[in-house]
């Protein structure tokens, strides 16, 4: 059962967002998820 | 990723940028602080070096893989990334780690469901060969924080990842701490040896005790034991689980007479930060006036004996069951820690217990909120709990309501509730952030994976009817009142209805001895909001304190080309950003510099001085010829006079 909204202010929204989920909400297509590639190829 | 060239230096230099919520910046700090505790890595404030970590709130929460060598490496904690586990996740990429799942013998493991992906996401579940990703001898890690969870990029409610081995389902994607082969893999990396806060674990499996000794100032012993008829039944690091082994140390104050003390102290340590925590557990069933005492015992050139000081005295040790005890240590020198039972007055049947020790070179928390009896309360309908009321540093009350209601997940809330300072406190109450730890009861603090989130108490946040969130409780709670019947005040809580699964509570040893423990701290983080580069924590209590002086002279200063103002001798400096062949320079950063521009100087100047000498060469040479040449003139017209004459 949620907690009233009126009790508490739940900053997850009633739902676990893990790093990928956070970034694909974000419109972002980061590198498996969450890796920023710096100079094109040069991680990979 | 393979490549020493990837590699950072153990001290790895940061800035944490403005732009960074100041809730952001207090977890960040947090997360450096368990790579302090748990590997060799270090942090500390940028100061010029050639290569740095930019911490800053972009879009998303994101890193690159490895020191890329590009002098101010970006790494995003933006909206929602404020979570200790995600900044050690994303700072473990910047160190040089892939995710789990792309190892190269990946598929022997789990199994990738292709068609419950999101078109178009498929990239992000690549597998590198052994030639560029080496897992440096490590079995394939299901419970590592770099894993994905089943869910991740999935185009409907199916699992995107299966393990094989199905036990396994529900543990990939942990968002709690380091795993113990995520440490093992960067200690490995890294060629760790030791840590910076560390000190010393000891849970007495065996005999030689982690080298503690009897002193022999007293007038009787603690025994090593597995078991004790009047209690406790078993040791705290096993709890019986395993037979023959599970041991603890024991003060059997049945048997002596009051005033009979008995002292076990550590071994000699050597502190590194001056400040330290020691926590262990305690189990009583002697008298309800036994007690121990916790000194400690510092060396110093003058003391070669040592000073034996008085840090703690515990009165009150709850029979009959284990107890959780923290003590924090101001100690600079080399030092024992000393248990001292102590035979107080009234009838005795068993003595004092100590097990699992932990010493460390960390802040104690300041709170612990004991839960009993947790898994009567865990399958039990509308299970509420609310924690008795604490008061932070600053004298702000608050309460702490766990919500076990839901099948699936705990949710945890910070209240702000009525207290007696209130009216010596600032309203709305500003950036207090409170820090709630669910702790993973293992023996070893390096072992442990706790459950933590953070809130900051922002002044400035409004409710929808324009009140102000974290206003006095008194103007904006609702009545509540304490089991006692004492009536209050309670503001409206803030938290998260995601802060673990039953699935993950139950795991690990969340539970134990059907006890569970939330660990409270709620300092004041205002400081953070400077500029200033934040220094180590260092052996006095106060260890961040970029002071108000440090704010009002950088306020007064703006460093340009994303320089950072700090303070230095209470003046405002520019630390101005450099790469590997640029730099910036001047009060302000405001002049660029590079290698190019000193090969440029270089040249010129070299080929001006050779300009120069050669000017003075051939003036030189010209003056010489004409002054020969008049000479020489002169010595001809005197020779033709002189003939002339004898003619």
């Amino acid at each position: 059962l949620p907690v009233p909204e009126m009790f508490v202010k739940d900053i997850d929204e009633g739902t676990e967002r893990d790093i990928f989920d956070i970034n694909e909400a974000l419109g972002l297509d980061l590198f498996e998820g969450d890796i920023r590639l710096l100079m094109q190829g040069k991680n990979s | 990723i393979i490549g020493d060239e990837y590699r950072w230096p153990h001290i790895i230099p940061y800035v944490l940028e403005d732009s960074l919520d100041l809730n952001a910046k207090g977890v960040i700090l947090n997360a450096f602080e368990r790579y302090r505790l748990k590997t060799c890595i270090d942090f500390k404030p940028w100061s010029g070096e050639a290569n740095y970590v930019s911490v800053f709130k972009g879009s998303g929460c994101w890193s690159s893989v490895g020191n890329m060598h590009v002098g101010k490496q970006e790494l995003s904690i933006g909206e929602n990334c404020d979570r200790i586990a995600t900044v050690q996740h994303e700072f473990l990429h910047a160190l040089g780690f892939w995710h789990e799942q792309s190892r190269s013998d990946r598929d022997d493991y789990v199994t990738i469901v292709w068609d419950r992906i999101l078109s178009g996401r498929e990239h992000n579940f690549n597998i590198y060969n052994d030639s560029v990703s080496d897992s440096l001898n490590v079995p394939y890690d299901y419970s590592s924080v770099m894993h994905y969870s089943k869910t991740a990029f999935q185009n409907g409610t199916e699992p995107t990842i299966v393990t094989r081995i199905s036990d396994f389902e529900d543990v990939i994607g942990q968002r709690m701490d380091f795993s113990d082969y995520d440490l093992m893999k960067l200690n490995r990396l890294y060629n760790c040896s030791s840590s910076l806060s560390f000190m010393d674990a000891c849970d007495f499996e065996l005999e030689n005790i982690c080298g503690m000794i009897q002193s022999s100032g007293d007038t009787a012993d603690w025994q090593w034991l597995s078991q004790v008829l009047a209690g406790p039944e078993n040791d705290h690091s096993n709890m019986g689980q395993c037979k023959e082994s599970g041991f603890f140390m024991y003060f059997n104050t049945s048997s002596v007479k009051e005033g009979v003390t008995a002292m076990l102290e550590s071994r000699i340590l050597y502190p590194k930060r001056g400040f330290q925590c020691l926590e262990f557990y305690l189990y009583n069933s002697g008298s309800e006036n036994d007690q121990v005492n916790i000194y400690t015992r510092v060396y110093t050139a003058s003391n070669p004996e040592g000073v034996l000081t008085l840090q703690r005295e515990i009165k009150e040790i709850p029979i009959g069951s284990w107890q959780l005890y923290y003590v924090t240590l101001q100690v600079t020198e080399k030092f024992r820690v000393a248990f001292e039972g102590v035979r107080g007055p009234g009838s005795s049947l068993g003595g004092l217990s100590i097990d699992d020790i932990n010493l460390s070179e960390t802040r104690c928390p300041h709170h612990i909120w004991r839960i009993q009896n947790f898994t009567q309360l865990l399958g039990s309908q509308n299970a509420e709990i609310r924690s008795p009321p604490y008061y932070s540093p600053k004298g702000y009350a608050y309460q702490i309501y766990l919500n076990l209601n839901s099948s699936t997940n705990v949710g945890i809330y910070f209240h702000l509730i009525s207290g007696a300072n209130d009216d010596q406190l600032q309203w709305p109450c500003p950036w207090q952030q409170a820090t709630m730890t669910l702790l993973d009861q293992n023996p070893d603090i390096r072992q442990r994976m706790s459950n933590q989130r953070s809130i900051t108490t922002d002044p400035t946040m409004t409710n929808d009817d324009g009140s102000y969130f974290w206003d006095r409780p008194s103007k904006v709670g609702s009545v509540a009142i304490f089991p006692n019947g004492t009536q209050f005040s309670r503001g409206r809580g803030y938290g998260t209805s995601a802060f673990i699964t039953h699935k993950r509570l139950i795991s690990r040893e969340f539970i134990k001895g059907d006890d569970v423990y939330i660990l409270l701290t709620v300092e004041d983080i205002s400081h953070l909001n400077s500029t200033a580069i934040i220094p180590d924590p260092v052996p006095t209590s106060t260890a961040i304190v970029p002071t108000s002086a440090a704010h009002n002279a950088c306020s007064e200063v703006e460093c340009q080309n994303g320089g950072v103002c700090t303070v230095h001798e209470d003046r405002a400096e520019c630390k101005c950003p450099a790469g590997e062949d640029w730099w910036y320079m001047g009060k302000r950063c405001e002049k660029r510099g590079s290698t190019q521009d000193t090969i440029v100087i270089a040249v010129a100047s070299t080929v001006t001085v050779f300009a120069v000498m050669l000017v003075i060469t051939l003036v030189s040479v010209y003056c010489t010829r004409r002054k020969y040449r008049k000479r020489a003139s002169s010595k001809r017209a005197a020779l033709s006079l002189e003939n002339q004459h004898a003619f």
